[in-house]
């Protein structure tokens, strides 16, 4: 564990927390994009499946928060706010998403086991899971301020892991070049949202796309 | 912390 590790991880609970704060306060979902969330919960069952043969205090407490929350969130929005939930401006086409997080993990993963290729899949899958979400923003043109701080804090996620893995390379030459191609593609993905987050949000404008 | 395996991260 290291400071950046721990931040991300922080950065990563904080997002969960002003998502679900945000539906149940509002009683509302709208801005949030549904496919989004169901390919995270995909992510993270895919992923955490070593749940069932490792425990560590730490990390299989946070894969069950992820998992649980995410779960509820799903459930959020398909059970009491689905009514707020428009389908029509959640459109992205997710199979592409998920066939080609499949095929890069059929094709490269560390080991050819299920849970291997899972967590592999998983990984292609998280760098690009948030797509749908910002293809809504980008339809809508504008969004709620709480919904970007939704996505600030879940791209400062992934982002502070790159920090974590320099350090990890330099203090015991660790590195794992899956995570990290995958990482920064994923941050990437963010940077356009994270420039006007920076200049629109943080200065007390709302959020609008130029 | 044992050994770094990237099943370490979340």
């Amino acid at each position: 564990m290291n400071i950046f590790r721990l931040a991300g991880d922080l950065f990563h609970l904080i997002s969960i927390f002003i998502l679900i704060h945000k539906m149940t306060t509002s009683k509302s979902c709208s801005g949030i994009s549904f496919k989004s969330q169901a390919l995270y919960l995909l992510v993270y069952v895919t992923r955490y499946l070593d749940l069932f043969w490792t425990f560590a205090l730490y990390n299989s407490t946070m894969k069950i928060i992820f998992i649980g929350s995410s779960a509820y969130v799903l459930h959020l929005m398909t059970g009491p706010f689905k009514p707020t939930h428009d389908p029509n401006i959640d459109t992205f086409k997710v199979r592409y998403l998920i066939g080609g997080a499949a095929i890069l993990a059929l094709l490269f993963p560390y080991k050819w086991t299920p849970a291997e290729v899972l967590w592999t899949f998983s990984i292609w899958l998280e760098s690009v899971a948030i797509l749908p979400q910002l293809f809504m923003v980008q339809r809508t043109g504008a969004a709620e301020t709480i919904t970007t701080h939704y996505i600030f804090a879940l791209g400062a996620y992934r982002a502070l892991y790159i920090p974590n893995w320099i350090y990890r390379y330099l203090t015991s030459t660790f590195w794992d070049p899956l995570s990290i191609i995958a990482g920064v593609i994923q941050t990437v993905l963010y940077s356009d949202f994270f420039y006007i987050y920076y200049t629109k949000v943080l200065q007390g404008r709302k959020f609008e796309l130029p | 912390e044992a050994k770094p395996s990237r099943h370490d991260e979340l």
